[in-house]
């Protein structure tokens, strides 16, 4: 019991955008205009935004994990490997909140975006197909924020990622917050949920899927290219 | 850990 406070406490107080704000908005979507100034971006600045908004998204997943119980007393090395291997995990969950199904648009610098908005990314549109194609996947299982906040915890709490020093430390966290989600789901007759839920490589393949775009994009550009690609970004991605 | 400098020190920096 005290867990699940613990893990909706640190969703609540890290979560980048209000549900009842994105619900609200739902319907302000960028004018044919907007839409155009957007594709008339060059494919760089488009790439830079993006992931100027990547990596805020990241900067509440590491406050998110700061707050979960049992987090910072893995080791330094482990919890740096949960991070890197499952922040941009933790975005591409969070982003089914901020996805509007119905007309397959997603909020973006301030309004409810379509994929077309994203054209001068370039050969990355394939990718943002695969990422509208698993928000409305997840957006169809209709998660509260209760199982959204568990979610993200258990994306990010992972002992089977490579490079871990203390896994079975990892894994016993892992399995208090399984426990807590199955009390979770229980209490609320959604234990039919678990059965449902994307398989964990379609994540996987989802983020390297995107890292390999960025290093077609690096491979195309010179290298001064990421300099204005925010730090962290970097840090994680590059 | 050199390689995340940034990382380290948003895990470091109290609980804000």
């Amino acid at each position: 019991e005290q867990l699940t406070q613990n893990v909706l406490k640190s969703y609540h107080e890290t979560c980048q955008l209000r549900a009842e704000d994105l619900q609200r908005r739902r319907w302000d979507t960028f004018s044919r205009e907007e839409i155009c100034a957007y594709q008339k971006k060059s494919m760089e600045e488009m790439w830079q935004r993006c992931a100027g908004r990547i990596t805020e998204a990241i900067q509440h997943v590491v406050e998110f994990a700061k707050r979960l119980h049992g987090f910072m007393e893995l080791c330094q090395n482990d919890q740096i490997v949960l991070l890197k291997a499952g922040a941009m995990e933790v975005v591409l969950v969070h982003m089914c909140r901020a996805f509007n199904a119905d007309n397959r648009t997603v909020f973006f610098e301030g309004k409810y975006a379509s994929a077309e908005l994203f054209r001068s990314l370039g050969r990355a549109e394939d990718l943002i197909g695969s990422i509208f194609d698993f928000a409305q996947s997840l957006c169809a299982l209709q998660c509260s924020e209760p199982e959204v906040a568990f979610l993200s915890a258990l994306v990010l709490v992972n002992a089977s990622r490579p490079w871990l020093q203390e896994p079975v430390k990892v894994s016993r966290l892992r399995r208090r917050l399984e426990l807590g989600f199955q009390l979770l789901l229980r209490r609320t007759r959604r234990e039919g949920l678990l059965d449902r839920l994307p398989p964990q490589g379609r994540l996987r393949a989802l983020c390297s899927q995107h890292v390999e775009q960025l290093q077609a994009l690096r491979r195309r550009h010179p290298p001064a290219l990421l300099d204005a690609f925010p730090p962290l970004y970097r840090e994680l991605f590059a | 850990q050199e390689k995340h400098r940034i990382l380290h020190k948003l895990l470091q920096n109290g609980n804000s």
